[in-house]
């Protein structure tokens, strides 16, 4: 090879690397990112996130800590402990992570005594093969991983809800086709409503006696 | 619910969420929350999305994977996020809910039924936090 060719070859492979170093640099210092986009205005949760990843943390470690700040200022009472009592006044945790570069997911479904959602959702995704852990089972895996626990989710708030739910009947609730309809349980099937749908022969259905009720969904309940 | 959609610096997206459900639920109900794709779902190729609202209708129809997967086909955050809401009320008319999607240029939109919406976006733009605020 000639000595100009090598020069000619040399000079383009360094404007080559320059190229590139430029193009990573633009994209580590994108005027675009990080960005952050929450749900509801929770704005100590959306900061907590910002904070973490304009401080370098990857996006599922910023998430967590958005999501686990929410926990733990219990956002509208439909985020962490000490809200949504159940029918048995308990409260019980959902939480879910992606990470949309692997596709990881770590979640945890109705899992008690244990407060940190997201956390419990991200151990499950960085120390299991599984994507979804319900329960006690959720709850021990969780505490075993390190989460504080066993302790008692509820909240003098929550106790107070369930108690005057309990003293309104049990109203308003999830039920349908039950009897008592508008009484606390213990509740059995309504046979003459689910025999709409078991005697399809007929055409004598009253579509009337499907019991119909509004959503409880509003602002203060969701999921 | 939170449900939280994060673009990092390198560009890489993740999506997560949390909640205690709904308020007096049968116990042992497990709602939209932990459900991939339907509270939350993110893949890097295209962009992120998180859902509220109604969990034991909304999980039904996945609504966070259309919205990624019509990003994925060209749509717009906006389009893509009416649509997967559109999707759910034509079959449950008194359906509440909402979704927000980030597509991975980092622009957002949200989509809303049966209630108005209100979503937080902070981004290199912004000062602090910004809400929007999305009608139904």
């Amino acid at each position: 090879m000639a000595r100009s060719d090598v020069l000619i070859f040399v000079s383009t492979l360094l404007l080559f690397l320059s190229l590139l170093t430029v193009a990573d640099a633009e994209l580590v210092k994108s005027d675009k990112f990080p960005v952050v986009v929450s749900t509801w205005p929770f704005l100590e949760a959306v900061r907590a996130a910002w904070r973490a990843v304009d401080n370098g943390s990857s996006a599922v470690e910023a998430v967590v800590e958005g999501c686990s700040a929410c926990e733990e200022l219990r956002c509208d009472g439909t985020v962490g402990p000490g809200g949504s009592p159940d029918e048995n006044g308990e409260t019980m945790i959902d939480a879910l992570v992606m990470d949309g570069v692997t596709m990881e997911v770590g979640a945890v479904a109705a899992m008690r005594y244990v407060k940190d959602g997201i956390r419990a959702a991200h151990l499950v995704m960085k120390y299991s093969q599984h994507t979804l852990l319900a329960g006690e089972g959720a709850s021990a895996f969780a505490i075993s991983m390190g989460l504080p626990g066993p302790m008692n989710l509820s909240s003098p708030e929550s106790v107070k809800k369930w108690s005057d739910w309990k003293e309104n009947q049990c109203q308003p609730n999830f039920r349908k086709n039950v009897v008592p309809a508008n009484d606390c349980g213990p509740y059995k099937p309504n046979n003459s409503a689910m025999n709409v749908f078991v005697d399809k022969s007929t055409e004598s259905c009253e579509m009337g006696a499907i019991e119909y009720k509004p959503p409880l969904v509003g602002p203060h309940n969701h999921d | 619910t939170i449900s939280m959609a994060v673009i990092d610096r390198m560009g890489h997206i993740a999506v997560g969420t949390s909640t205690n459900g709904a308020t007096y639920k049968i116990p042992g109900r497990v709602g939209d929350g932990p459900i991939v794709g339907s509270s939350a779902y993110a893949d890097d190729e295209v962009g992120g999305c998180g859902a509220t609202g109604d969990g034991d209708t909304m999980m039904r129809f996945l609504p966070c994977y259309q919205v990624v997967e019509s990003m994925r086909q060209g749509m717009k955050p906006e389009e893509a996020a009416k649509d997967a809401i559109s999707r759910i009320a034509r079959k449950f008319p008194d359906f509440v809910g909402a979704v927000v999607a980030v597509d991975k240029n980092g622009s957002h939109a949200g989509a809303c039924y049966g209630w108005t919406f209100q979503y937080s976006v902070q981004n290199p733009d912004m000062n602090d936090v910004q809400v929007f605020t999305v009608l139904p």
